[in-house]
């Protein structure tokens, strides 16, 4: 299995030594660790082709949203998540808007009814991997419920 | 706590872990273990919310979050250091390896055939499996949170968790989510002109030949469900052209940073095989195109 321009081989080699196995409490029946799967993959029937139907219900329920998106990412892009966010149906407030992490910005937010979408400037498909430091911030201020 | 599973120390960190960790296995349908890596708060543990944190795939490792993304340890060669930035300094965090052939998860059959109602019920079932293990955080606010294609994951998950009174469910944070197959596709098409990765000339074609009277805006235009002959090729020759430039589709600013051998293999056997790390709106693109047209694409064929 290879995964294009993501080189995990360091990580593959960790997790498959066996004091790493033994400090995991991994048994032996447990098969040896990769990234990702091509036989769960290969095997895998995607059932939902969209996900407005339980996004909108569990928002609707009062559970607090967040949909944020790296905006360098071609494989789930922010403008297709953008389009999603807006065409749940829930009221925007206030303007699209920067926010801010140390002074410069991290990226841009729309809030809803409910929840709120963000994009995290210049960062890929994987956000706490590409701007940690945005993505801790993002997601405390999301959990203390902090406008940013 | 669950003190069976708990971790004393991992092999390539200096001194000792800082927090408390478990790792062990969760139960889904009956000959199904899943397995999960948890780690408490370094701020508040007893006081701080619980995420679930799920990578998508489907059949990736949430263990990725765990070792290169949002939790507390990064692997250098042999060694682990710190990452200053991980979500547990903040909330109590549990890496979930999902579905069965994830990762270290495995089932007693060696069935690994799923689809998205088994993979969110058997969460469902390793979640309360996790909370009988840790009682102590029944009371805590809980938040579902993942990426990719656990844009999936989660909001199938939610809902179930709407019928959990007992689980203290609060919320959920999807980070470039699977959330709608078509207007990934439709987006996806619009991101690679404006971001320079086709030029005017085909974005012409596409334009002409995919929209209604040519009107660019989105609600006009279609590139994933079209019918249309023109489209459809003038889609896919775009399509084609930007997977076979070795581009990284994960970061596009970013180096290509697979290694010489992989690259090889990749190369080979890429066009039946690509990988399905964090399904993308793109590559379903290329795929249904791939497979619904006869026509006549150039691809560069590379040996």
């Amino acid at each position: 299995q290879t995964i294009p321009c993501v080189d995990d081989a360091i990580l593959i080699r960790y997790l498959g030594r066996n004091d790493v196995r033994q400090a995991l409490n991994i048994p032996s029946a447990a098969p040896d660790w990769v990234d990702c799967s091509t036989v769960v993959s290969s095997n895998y029937t995607m059932q939902n082709p969209s996900l407005k139907t339980q996004v909108a219900a569990s928002i609707k329920a009062g559970k607090r949203g967040l949909i944020y998106n790296g905006d360098t990412d071609l494989v789930c892009d922010f403008l297709g998540d953008e389009w999603f966010s807006d065409q749940l149906g829930f009221p925007q407030i206030g303007s699209y808007e920067a926010w801010y992490v140390n002074g410069q910005v991290a990226g841009f937010v729309k809030h809803y009814d409910g929840f709120a979408y963000a994009t995290i400037r210049g960062s890929g498909h994987t956000v706490p991997e590409y701007r940690p430091a945005a993505a801790l911030f993002m997601i405390e201020a999301f959990l203390n419920s902090t406008k940013f | 706590a669950f003190e069976a599973d708990r971790v004393t120390k991992l092999p390539g960190l200096s001194g000792e872990i800082k927090f408390n960790t478990f790792s062990g296995y969760l139960d889904g349908e009956p000959g199904t273990h899943l397995h999960y890596i948890f780690v408490e708060s370094q701020n508040d543990p007893a006081n701080d919310p619980l995420l679930l944190w799920l990578n998508g795939g489907p059949g990736c490792s949430s263990l990725l979050g765990f070792f290169t993304e949002q939790g507390p340890f990064r692997v250098n060669g042999s060694q682990l250091t710190e990452n200053q930035y991980s979500w547990n300094k903040v909330a109590n965090m549990i890496f979930l390896e999902s579905p069965a052939g994830v990762g270290y998860s495995y089932s007693d059959s060696g069935n690994y055939t799923h689809d998205d109602d088994s993979t969110s019920a058997n969460n469902l079932l390793a979640l309360k499996s996790w909370f009988v293990k840790f009682p102590e955080y029944k009371n805590h606010d809980f938040y579902l949170t993942g990426e990719s294609y656990a844009g999936v994951y989660i909001p199938t998950l939610s809902v179930r968790l709407l019928e959990e009174p007992s689980i203290n469910y609060k919320g959920f944070a999807i980070g470039n989510g699977y959330l709608d197959r078509v207007l990934l596709g439709n987006s996806a098409i619009r991101f690679a002109y404006h971001h320079g990765l086709i030029d005017s000339s085909m974005w012409r074609k596409i334009i002409t030949s995919c929209c209604n009277n040519g009107d660019e805006s989105p609600e006009n235009c279609d590139f994933v469900q079209t019918t249309d002959y023109k489209c459809s090729k003038a889609v896919a020759i775009a399509s084609n052209f930007i997977n076979n430039i070795n581009l990284n589709p994960y970061s596009i600013y970013e180096d290509c940073r697979t290694t010489a051998s992989s690259l090889a293999v990749d190369t080979l056997v890429t066009r039946k095989h690509r990988s399905n790390r964090r399904k993308l709106g793109w590559s379903l693109i290329r795929k249904t195109l791939k497979q619904s047209e006869t026509m006549e694409v150039e691809e560069d064929h590379i040996t």
